[in-house]
């Protein structure tokens, strides 16, 4: 563990705490691709099987249920509890082009050709595509809430740091594991334009709403 | 280069 992973994973906490916050006060998921959250649901219950496997500390264990039980408590709100605020007709993009490849991708790509570990890759190149539906929804609707932008950039802020823990674990440990640097990189990509537009413009004193062209 | 199937991350 060090500072860059450390401060990544409360990145990503803080995504998933600033996006539950936001449903549950406004008792609305508009603005929101339930697609999106969808494949981060499976994207954690892909990757963290291993909790029943391997015990890697309290901190590891811990923070995998948050992230699931988190992952889930948004699904209940965007598809039972504040269904009726689901913005689906704006929530369009077809999963099936993420899904299909990244499952043909694991099963071609990966460290070991056994069931837990190609999970274990297939969420890893699902959760570098995961975040697609939600961009394409505020690019389609033209707008974002700014707690909205807020969520997108703690998130996308999350795979940026990894990458310099990756870094970092490089030199000081002589660790790398490619398929997690390269996902981890594509992932980081796509936020680019998001980072670029939630500086120059998120940074106006009264701005309440960020405009994204696709 | 460590490949083992162990992943420490999240």
């Amino acid at each position: 563990m060090n500072v860059f992973r450390l401060a990544g994973d409360i990145s990503h906490l803080l995504a998933i705490i600033i996006l539950l916050l936001k449903i549950w006060t406004s008792r609305s998921c508009a603005g929101i691709s339930g697609k999106s959250q969808v494949m981060f649901a499976i994207t954690y219950t892909a990757r963290y099987l291993d909790l029943f496997t391997n015990f890697i500390s309290l901190y590891n264990s811990t923070m995998k249920i948050i992230f699931l039980g988190a992952a889930y408590a948004t699904l209940y709100l965007i598809y039972v509890r504040f269904k009726a605020t689901y913005d689906h007709n704006h929530d369009t993009f077809r999963v099936e082009f993420l899904l299909i490849p990244t499952v043909i991708l694991s099963v071609l790509i990966n460290h070991d050709f056994s069931p837990l570990e190609i999970l274990w890759t297939f969420s890893i190149y699902l959760e570098s595509v995961a975040i697609l539906p939600q961009l394409f929804m505020v690019s389609k609707t033209g707008e974002a809430e700014s707690i909205t932008s807020h969520y997108l950039f703690a998130l996308g802020s999350y795979r940026a740091l990894y990458i310099i823990n990756w870094v970092y674990r490089y030199y000081a440990e002589g660790f790398y594991d490619l398929i997690a640097i390269v996902a981890g990189v594509v992932q980081t990509v796509l936020y680019c334009d998001f980072f670029y537009l939630y500086i120059t413009k998120g940074s106006r004193a009264n701005a309440t709403e960020m405009s994204i062209e696709a | 280069s460590i490949q083992d199937t162990t992943h420490d991350e999240l």
